[in-house]
């Protein structure tokens, strides 16, 4: 089984850390604040305080023989930087950085990082997305611009099947999966009667869904 | 058009307010540090440096005239809950509150938040399923454990037919959309032929997407 550490266990890296351990994998879990790692010594398989800019400091818990390392550092782009290629000089197979700006991601692709996420840049992303189209509750984008979205039904959809709402014509979006209650329907057929409590997920441009969502 | 006001602007917040102006809304971004406010001045449509818990300073912006109003203060809970408190009383019609625990979520809701987003937590759980699934790219959770995953094709699909590959026996996952280059093809046909290059969108229980994306 894969092994994993995460350096930096703020809010971001705790959810990494927490979530591997839900799914069965082991987690070493690092962070140089001794309190936060007392804390966390009851949830998390092996915990150890130390600076990560350290290189000594990380050969001395055997940092590359972890097959992911995730860097969770956040305010200090300094720290996160040095750790980063403290772990490429120690030969760590895979690593994930967090970062707050395109420019810092690019920087730390450069010195080796294998991938970089913007957690808080991509969250805001969504709850604006979700904030502009009124029914939208979550959406994943294929490329920019163009998302599966799953939203509320419109008010005037309901009570008719999905050829007469003529979905595909009128907004250029394909239904993919119905979700009422615990009930998911895939591919829905042409005559399938929609109800008010019906959650649809579509496929197709923002712009088209944003319409299709402020129907009423 | 629709207004809106962001309260905070830290990482989360500002990607939310010049999300909404890339989108044609206008935005009131408030923040105490006026340095914050001085920088971001020129890209959001209007900015005011004030303490948000402060409910004079609030009806001094005229806040209840703004449709829907974002608490994107981190750190401070109590000013996150101040806050939220100060909108309801001077009756904001909606409210999109973030914060970091479950347990702050409940609160902030019994308080009168009508939403409440927890960016890092998602974005912890949304990277360790990307960590556990070798190939997968992004996920939307439709239901605890049920997902639409956007994954790396298996090399060993390349060069078979949707039909030969027997996803739907297999693994119990439906493929819904399948990505190469900038096309998308959306409900395959039994008879298309996968190429090394394509992107799968599929929807399954997270457990038989993960056995997917195992396939070497
Ligand atoms: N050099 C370092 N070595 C080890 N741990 C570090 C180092 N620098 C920072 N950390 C730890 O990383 C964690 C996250 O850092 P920080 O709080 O600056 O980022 P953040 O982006 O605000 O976090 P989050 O949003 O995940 O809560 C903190 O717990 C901090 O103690
Ligand atoms: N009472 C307040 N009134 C106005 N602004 C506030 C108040 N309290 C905090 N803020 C501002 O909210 C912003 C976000 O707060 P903070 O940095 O504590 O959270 P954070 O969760 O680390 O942010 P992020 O992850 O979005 O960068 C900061 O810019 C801060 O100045």
């Amino acid at each position: 089984k894969k092994e994993f550490a995460v350096i930096g266990l703020g809010r971001f890296g705790q959810s990494v850390a927490l979530t591997l351990i839900e799914r069965g994998y082991s987690v070493l879990g690092i962070d140089h604040d001794r309190e936060i790692v007392q804390r966390l010594s009851e949830q998390i398989t092996q915990v150890a305080a130390l600076d990560a800019t350290d290189e000594e400091a990380l050969r001395a818990v055997d940092i590359a023989s972890f097959d992911t390392v995730v860097v969770a550092i956040g305010e200090n782009f300094e720290g996160n930087l040095m750790t980063t290629v403290a772990l490429k000089a120690l030969d760590v197979r895979y690593v994930v950085c967090k970062t707050t700006t395109e420019r810092q991601r690019r920087i730390l692709l450069r010195v080796g990082a294998d991938h970089v996420v913007l957690p808080e840049h991509d969250a805001g992303r969504r709850l604006a997305h979700m904030l502009t189209g009124p029914g939208v509750l979550d959406l994943l984008e294929l490329e920019p611009g163009y998302s599966i979205t799953e939203l509320r039904i419109p008010r005037s959809m309901v009570g008719h099947t999905l050829i007469e709402t003529n979905l595909r014509h009128r907004f250029g979006v394909t239904v993919l999966v119905i979700k009422r209650e615990q009930t998911l329907t895939v591919s829905p057929s042409a005559n399938y009667m929609f109800a008010s409590n019906d959650l649809l997920v579509v496929l197709g441009k923002n712009a088209d869904i944003a319409r299709l969502s402020e129907l009423t």
